[in-house]
């Protein structure tokens, strides 16, 4: 089983789009998926047609309290792909737990207690360098990072990269990291020099796969439904088809 | 003195291109300006050309320690507007203050407490509804919140109106609230549904004034320049002075 993190503390470069997406084509390619949102705004589980106001328990209940992963999944929102939700109430989890001992590991805990089995499971995570960030990391092997083609983008890589290595020192836990290119607009006449930046923080660990701009992916998510459910032969359907490929290339 | 927070927990609405380009649009109409980087990401020093991780002393300082808000401002960045900067050090002030008392009214001490004299002070702030935020709500008369043109902008609108009614009940302490449409795509078939949805949740307080989708704004920020300055007759130097003197309107 493989566990990625979504994860970039920039606002609004695509990790919920990437999160719902990506999860949905490797369940096409006959992958089983969990798809965890650990984003307060509970963008991961709407973009799915979930209601987060509704939820009678979600990942909040899991890290807060001792319920399991298992009686918070919604089964087969598509073929193969299962979700657990989170709500606003996520955003309690920090104080609440502010002075619990190990708090940063209570997803690996409950990844790890889970009786069901996923060949992967994707983690949707907010815009902050947090504790649910830290969870979020502390229980992947890999970490995706989105990044959308502005100055502003690439100013946060090199803390996030940074913030990667102190987890990994601190637990002697590594998490290897990625680099998506997201909303790209190849009119752009700075696009390609920061791609240049992008590949020169990431090096090789950069995907080929670029995901370009295509307002399908927003009108998916307005309809509660992931792009290869949405429009199976928009750009944006497209691009993320061909990332999961590349992740599952990577299986070998 | 009129204190205005750019807040949305929304991440990449366009909270930080509109607290640097209102700030430069209302120092070109003449009024003193100060802009608070309220942001761990410092994007809107970055944005102004100055490099967080060369601060000695900003924002972080002015919260956790008793240096004054006058000792960390950079005057005239451009004529008429000066700023107070913050790097990623700011994310460490939510854990220090943790068991402070009344540590949301940090900034409003602080802006209590200047020496310097100013018509306007704007806020950016982070993508949160944290210390942070609360500490910018409670230094402030009045909010403008960037909606980007989206599903998951929309949906978060509610809970952010809630969180300023607490605050303002904890505190009798009232902030007028204001949405602001911005990276408008007229192209996009869904953005007028969405504008009708903002004015539902805002009514009379959404700015006629829409920020259009403007490459420009990209471009400025990766210069380090306000609109106002790198390119005064852009789409976006326009929309961002119709704004400027919607909210210079409001004065009387
Ligand atoms: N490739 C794309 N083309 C067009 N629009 C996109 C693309 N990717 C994401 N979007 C849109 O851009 C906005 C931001 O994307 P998204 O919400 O996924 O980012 P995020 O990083 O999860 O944001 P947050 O920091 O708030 O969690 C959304 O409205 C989304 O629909
Ligand atoms: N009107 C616009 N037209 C085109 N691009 C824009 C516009 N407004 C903002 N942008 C770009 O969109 C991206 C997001 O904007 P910005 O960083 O200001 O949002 P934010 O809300 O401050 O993000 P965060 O949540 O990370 O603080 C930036 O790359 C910015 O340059
Ligand atoms: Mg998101
Ligand atoms: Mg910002």
């Amino acid at each position: 089983m493989r566990t990625i993190s979504i994860i970039n503390q920039k606002g609004g470069c695509g990790k919920t789009t990437t999160a719902i997406n990506l999860s949905a084509s490797l369940a096409k390619l006959n992958r089983r998926v969990l798809l965890i949102d650990l984003d307060p705004q509970g963008h991961a589980s709407l973009g799915l047609n979930l209601k987060p106001e509704d939820l009678t328990k979600g990942m909040t209940e899991v890290l807060t309290q001792a319920t399991c992963l298992d009686d918070v999944i919604y089964e087969s929102i598509c073929p193969n792909l299962d979700l657990a939700p989170a709500n606003i109430t996520l955003s309690s989890a920090e104080p609440l737990l502010a002075s619990v001992s190990q708090k940063e590991q209570r997803l690996l805990s409950a990844i790890e207690a889970l009786r069901r089995s996923y060949h992967y499971i994707i983690i949707d995570s907010p815009p902050s360098l947090g504790m649910l960030t830290f969870n979020a990391l502390r229980a992947s092997d890999e970490a995706i990072v989105p990044v959308e083609m502005s100055f502003f983008s690439l100013h946060g890589l090199a803390k996030l990269i940074e913030i990667v290595d102190v987890v990994a020192r601190h637990t002697g836990h590594d998490v290897a990291v990625w680099a998506l290119a997201t909303m790209v607009n190849s009119r752009m006449r700075f696009a390609q020099e920061i791609l240049g930046e992008v590949q020169r923080h990431f090096m090789d660990r950069t995907f080929k796969t670029m995901i370009r701009n295509n307002v399908r992916l927003r009108e998916a998510a307005s309809h509660g439904l992931p792009i290869t459910e949405f429009d199976p032969h928009a750009k944006g359907a497209v691009d993320y088809m061909a990332l999961a490929q590349e992740v599952v290339l990577q299986e070998a």
